[in-house]
Parts: structure tokens; sequence; C-alpha cells
């Protein structure tokens, strides 16, 4: 059997908000290390994986290896459901056929049951080669989206550029173009809400994007107060949020390039 | 503007 206890149940729910527009249907990846998802979006452009280690849950156990199948859909829609202090557990059989959820809440007076139909996905797991990024940007998490949101005013791609002095975010369409430039800052007094820009360079870059994209990555923001974008010349970039502190979620998109 | 690539071009199956 598969049973998992997550104290913060509103991460689940942060989670589901940030894949449920990318992603139909997923594979929940259940081990005895964790639990682990990877898939595209349907055109291939994209893709998201999310990582939630064992030791996260304040109860785990995975008897043997199962993949859980749901629509994330629907899945979000029960999961919205959770308050922002309840418990989540996942139980499910060993063929992942039915997948309950139950939510607790603090003081444990209100308990709610929730049972979602396994799908059987067939889903292939793609090899990520592990890259030496030359450019990794850590800044606020909510900036990006900002960023991302304001330069999708003018047009569909951002050229995203790294320097030695910071970053900038261009876009251009037929209105006119916008540019955005963030220098290297420390953070506001070491608060974590308030993190500042860091880049570490190894070589500069500058790639673009589809905005469309980026813009569904930034409904993980809730999750964390900053983002790291890693990026190198000709290869997809990661834009990753931190999930707590027990893994992380991480969105992959091929990059536009030169007809 | 550029054309969009695909992942499966970027990331081979295992």
């Amino acid at each position: 059997m598969f049973e998992a206890r997550l104290p913060q149940g509103d991460l689940l729910k942060k989670i589901l908000e940030a894949v449920k527009d990318l992603v139909t249907d997923a594979n929940f990846d259940c081990s005895s290390t964790g639990i682990s998802l990877q898939a595209m979006d349907s055109s291939h452009v994209s893709l998201v994986s999310l990582l939630m280690r064992a030791d996260g849950f304040d109860h785990f156990r995975c008897d043997r290896n199962i993949s859980i199948g749901l629509n994330l859909l629907a899945m979000s829609k029960v999961v919205r459901c959770v308050g922002n202090n309840d418990a989540v557990t996942m139980k499910a059989d060993d063929n992942g056929d039915l997948v309950t959820l139950m939510f607790e809440s603090q003081d444990g007076s209100k308990v709610s049951d929730w049972q979602l139909r396994g799908l059987d996905i067939d889903s292939e797991r793609l090899g990520i080669p592990s890259t030496d990024y030359s450019s990794v940007v850590t800044m606020p998490s909510a900036e990006f989206a900002r960023i991302c949101r304001d330069l999708s005013v003018i047009g569909d791609t951002v050229v995203i550029t790294t320097t030695k002095e910071g970053v900038t975010f261009a876009s251009k369409g037929e209105l006119g173009t916008g540019k955005i430039a963030l220098r290297q800052s420390a953070a506001i007094d070491d608060d974590a809400d308030s993190p500042g820009v860091s880049i570490e360079l190894q070589e500069p870059v500058s790639q673009s994007f589809a905005l469309r994209y980026l813009s569904f990555f930034t409904k993980a923001t809730p999750l964390a107060p900053t983002v790291t974008i890693s990026m190198s010349n000709g290869v997809p970039l990661v834009v990753e949020y931190p999930v707590g502190d027990m893994g992380h979620i991480r969105f992959y998109l091929a990059p536009k390039v030169e007809d | 503007k550029g054309s969009q690539t695909h992942l499966d071009s970027f990331f081979g199956r295992p």
C-alpha cells in the first residue's frame, strides 16, 4: 500500500495550481524515497518535474513502487478544498485504481475524505541530461511573474539576456518594444520575503522563449519567494521553485530559434 | 520571432 501524510496541505494545493493548466493527466510515481512526477504539455514544448522527498512527510509508507495516474484538473478541484492549515493524507491501493485524499484541520475538528479514480496513463519518462548551466539567475518569484505578465502586453516572445551586470527581459511586437533590466542586488536585510537578484555567470546567454509558457510556470509563484532560472545557449531553460524544504518543482522550456 | 523547438529534440528517451 501507499500512504503519505503531509502536515502542510497547502503545499499540495499550490503544486496543483501550478501544474493543472499545463498538463492534463499525469502519473505520481511513488517509491520509498518519495513522490515524483514528470509530464510534458500536449505540444511537447515544456515539461514539469516535481519532487517531494519522503522525509518531508510526517508519515510515509510505500511498500512497492506504484504510479498513481490522476487527472490534474479534477485533483486540483478537490485539493482546492484544503484549508491552509490542514494536513493532507494520500492513500492508494497497490494498483493505484482508487486514490483517497483526506484533509484534517489542525485541531482535528474536521476531517474530509475524497476519492478519485486512478487513471491508467501511458507516459514515457524523458531522460533529462544533467547540465552545467552558463547562467543561473535567482530572483524574487513575484518579480519574475510580473515581468512575464507585463511583457505579454507587447509580444509573445521574450529574449532573456544575462551579462555580468544583470539580466534583461525584452519583447517586441506590432505595438512596439519593451525591455526590463534587473541589476544584481542584495537581499533586503536578509529578509526571505524580499530576496535580491543574483546571477552566477559562467558565460553570457541570450535566448528566446515563448511568454505563454513562462506565464504558465509563474502559477507556481505562491510556492516560494524566490525562483531560479537556469540557462545555456541552445538548450531548454529551467525555472525552479522550491517546494518547502522537501523538494522542488522544475519547469523546462524548449527555446525558440532563428528561422 | 523565431520558431519554437520541442523538448523531444533535446531530451532523449531513456
